[in-house]
């Protein structure tokens, strides 16, 4: 456990002093060490120790706790302030309705997480409505229709049209319906698909989004920045939602990810229900990484 | 003799970076660096050749621990029906992977049976049955929310009656710490057993390629609940280096059968070292 691994550092220093470069800089290695196995991405793992390297050396060890207890405290505040940023409710647009797209890789949860954003949304006030424009997957669209009609929430959906056709369908109904929200579920693609990726670009021209969200897999490992990277640098995503997390995946992805697309993590898929679905907690996912 | 060379930190640090940012997870990467330590020592190597006896390293402990030792054509009488089951956690390529092998197996000329088991996520069911239909294999189903296991059962028996050379049966996703949806695969298990008493006689785990160190913890886990055969690691046609499965190979024996470069039915190759090597090292 990661107290036990820093005590042995801070052996010689007993509750006052300060914390030196060098017993800082060997502790943190071990911490590099948890972090990598945590799937943290090494070059965020290395800039992001920095940092706390920087924060710790001079620190006044605090007489009620040892040292490693303190470099640990400044490790975990720094990480959840690094993946926190306060939670905020989602954009609303000044048109109606508001658009709201799902994106991300292949299987990473988009279509369970647009039927749980709709759930969501609809126990805080809002009229959702959910748009199938997967028209790629085997059964995309069955699979969204029926989590509608499990728990009652409005699908709308188009077949054998392109997935800006449906889209923009489904804003019209929307629109004349009197939803106030529209959630655009799309296909799974990697971020190198040129073509998908310039699909995704039409669609948001088009919709006018509000709110663009990564669904990104909580098992993800150092893949993480190449494909949120890239999903930034094209669409400028809004938010990402960890999904998987009810799993023991130590979820280092959720760093990586925030690191390099700026983009507030907004909420964690804790399980396949429609209500296994919460806002994000940076604290708990520090503590998760940290192990 | 020469001086071994020594390798800086800066080497050092650039050497980790490739190997840890392929997911082939800190021991494993350690391990590496400790076997290209031994060869410095040994050999003379200048600081060109590093890249490429670490390369030569990754090969060597790939082809020791990953590869298959033996290939298909070399079984005896294969059984009939030859039943394999595909496990894994959600999202991984399942059951696209599943059309795949379907198709492969039916272009080849034998008769194929799926069982559709996931019998719980939504719209599964006419998923796999997609994939049938553009493999042209039959598919048993049961009915929505039926007892997966009954559902193996009925597939089995129809496999039997209809004399079928191969079962594929597609499981529902489940990760490895929910003990009740594990405690299920080893009901199919025990149920296959009473119609075909050596199936399954292959257990596909399915390993998303951009999973990191979490997928050791997923083949553990499967490994001792329904037994692992071998992987299939998908997605690789993407960015991840899917280096997660040689950690996977050294700790727990599990040979990599085959990869998804894609969503197409084509889209699977049997696996080879140099798949991996290749790209990890460029
Ligand atoms: N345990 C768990 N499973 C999840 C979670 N979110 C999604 N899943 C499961 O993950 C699998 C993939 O989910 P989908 O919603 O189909 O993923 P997708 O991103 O729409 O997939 P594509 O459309 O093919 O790209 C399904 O088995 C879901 O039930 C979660 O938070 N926890
Ligand atoms: N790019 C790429 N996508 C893949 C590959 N294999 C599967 N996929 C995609 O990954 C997504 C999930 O595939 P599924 O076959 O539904 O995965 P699954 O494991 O059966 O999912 P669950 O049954 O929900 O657990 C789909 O969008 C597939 O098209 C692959 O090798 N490459
Ligand atoms: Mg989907
Ligand atoms: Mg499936």
């Amino acid at each position: 456990e990661l107290t036990e691994k820093l005590e042995g550092f801070f052996s010689g220093l007993k509750g006052r002093g300060k914390l030196t470069e060098d017993n800082v800089r060997e502790s943190l290695r071990d911490v590099r060490r948890i972090l990598l196995e945590a799937d943290v991405n090494f070059a965020v793992a290395r800039d992001f120790l920095k940092r706390v390297e920087e924060k710790a050396v001079g620190v006044d060890v605090l007489k009620s706790v040892t040292p490693a207890q303190q470099v640990i405290k400044i490790l975990h505040d720094e990480l959840t302030e690094l993946l926190g940023g306060n939670f905020r409710p989602l954009k609303r647009s000044k048109e109606t309705p508001t658009v709201i797209m799902m994106v991300g890789l292949q299987g990473s949860g988009k279509t369970t997480t647009t039927g749980k954003l709709g759930h969501y949304l609809r126990s805080h006030g809002m009229r959702p409505m959910l748009a199938a424009c997967d028209m790629q997957r085997p059964a995309a669209i069955d699979q969204l229709e029926r989590i509608g009609e499990q728990s009652s929430l409005t699908v709308h959906a188009k077949r054998g049209v392109s997935a800006l056709e449906a889209a923009l369908a489904a804003k019209e109904a929307a629109r004349l319906g009197g939803q106030d929200t529209l959630i655009v579920d799309t296909a799974g693609r990697l971020h190198v698909d040129e073509e998908l990726m310039n699909e995704l670009r039409d669609l948001r021209d088009q919709l006018h989004p509000s709110e663009i969200l990564f669904v990104a897999d909580g098992m993800t490992g150092q893949d993480a920045v190449n494909s949120a990277k890239a999903f930034t640098e094209q669409l400028d995503i809004t938010g990402v939602v960890m999904t998987k997390l009810d799993g023991d995946a130590r979820g280092g992805a959720a760093l990586s990810v925030r690191e390099v697309s700026g983009a507030p993590i907004r909420f964690a898929g804790i399980g396949e229900k429609i209500e296994e679905f919460e806002e994000f907690h940076p604290d708990r996912m520090a503590n998760r990484i940290l192990g | 003799v020469g001086a071994a060379l020594k390798l800086d930190e800066e080497t050092l640090e650039k050497l980790e970076e490739i190997l840890i940012t392929a997911d082939l997870g800190v021991e494993t990467s350690m391990e590496l660096i400790e076997r290209l330590r031994k060869r410095l020592r040994l050999e003379s190597v200048t600081a060109e050749d590093v890249l490429r006896v670490l390369r030569e390293e990754l090969d060597r402990m790939i082809e020791e621990t990953v590869a298959e030792k033996e290939t298909e054509g070399d079984e005896e009488e294969q059984p009939r029906p030859h039943v394999t089951f595909v496990v894994g956690v959600n999202g991984t390529g399942k059951t696209t992977t599943l059309g795949k092998i379907a198709n492969r197996y039916a272009k080849q000329g034998e008769s194929v049976l799926i069982v559709a088991a996931d019998t719980f996520r939504t719209a599964a069911v006419e998923q796999v049955a997609i994939w049938a239909e553009r493999a042209g294999v039959d598919i048993v189903r049961g009915a929505t929310g039926a007892d997966p296991a009954s559902v193996v059962y009925d597939g089995l028996s129809a496999a039997l009656s209809r004399n079928v050379q191969r079962v594929l049966v597609d499981t529902a996703g489940r990760l490895h710490t929910k003990t009740n949806l594990m405690a299920e695969l080893g009901k199919l298990d025990r149920v296959a057993k009473k119609l075909v008493p050596e199936a399954p006689h292959e257990v596909l785990l399915v390993v998303d390629g951009t999973t990191g160190q979490n997928g050791l913890s997923q083949a553990k886990a499967f490994a001792e609940v329904s037994g692992v055969t071998a992987l299939v690691v998908t997605k690789l046609d993407g960015t991840a280096k899917g280096g997660v499965l040689v950690p996977i190979g050294r700790e727990l024996g599990i040979p990599v059968r085959w990869i998804g470069l894609g969503e197409g039915i084509d889209d699977l190759v049997p696996f080879e070292p140099r798949l991996v090597v290749e790209a990890v090292f460029g």
